[in-house]
């Protein structure tokens, strides 16, 4: 899921 | 996503959403500083790269969309409305953007995170666009702090923006430290010491925000 990728903070 | 997090997110549109409604209803950026402005929009762009190829959440999509929209419809207002363009003090504004530009694009080169995520299939000019974005985020608002101390008289609207940006960055600061105890291998120094610069930047901005709002008394920054 879009969780565990280091860029999935804005 | 976490509460810390998610209230980051929300402060952080909050102060985009506070600009707007000064420029678009008050037609002001009195003691807005464009430089800042203009870094923010190279900020978004440099950092929502990716916002096509690598999707995430509707939630991260549409807020990178409000984001970029927001950033570049306030520089457009500063620079081309009639009425707007003309509240912009230039002459308080001479933070030369390129002093910060070049060294954050030359640390990103050197110093970024592509040698430990291997399995990311982001190329390296993406990492480095998304790092350059990192490092110049935190330094993004040195001209307008600058302008603060140069515009004696600091209006509402812009002391809640500029408080408002600084508090989103700490917000996320609790975040990633939630983060770090809750997920395991979440570790991103480049993220954390760049967001713990940004942060530190507010600290007399937050100092005399917080000696005005106690004393009740109008914000001012000492020369």
């Amino acid at each position: 899921n879009g969780e565990s990728k280091p860029h999935d903070e804005l | 996503m976490n509460i810390f997090r998610l209230a980051g997110d929300m402060t952080h549109l909050l102060s985009v959403l506070v600009l707007l409604l000064k420029i678009h209803t008050i037609k002001s950026c009195a003691g807005i500083s464009l430089k800042t402005q203009e870094l923010y929009a190279v900020v978004f762009a440099t950092r929502y790269l990716d916002i096509f190829t690598s999707y995430i959440s509707p939630y991260n999509t549409m807020m990178k969309l409000i984001f970029l929209g927001s950033s570049f419809s306030i520089v457009w207002y500063m620079r081309y409305h009639k009425i707007v363009r003309r509240s912009y003090d230039k002459d308080q504004d001479t933070f030369r953007p390129y002093i910060l530009m070049l060294p954050c694009l030359i640390l990103a080169l050197l110093i970024n995170e592509k040698f430990t995520f291997k399995e990311i299939s982001t190329s390296f000019f993406l990492f480095v666009m998304w790092t350059f974005s990192l490092y110049l985020e935190a330094v993004a608002i040195l001209p307008q702090l600058v302008m603060l101390q140069r515009t004696r008289n600091i209006d509402n609207l812009t002391g809640q923006y500029v408080f408002l940006l600084g508090a989103y960055r700490a917000l996320y600061i609790l975040n990633w430290i939630y983060r770090y105890f809750t997920e395991e291998h979440f570790v991103h120094w480049i993220t954390w010491i760049s967001g713990l610069v940004q942060t530190l930047l507010y600290a007399d901005f937050f100092y005399y925000y917080f000696q005005s709002w106690k004393n009740n008394v109008k914000l001012q920054l000492p020369a």
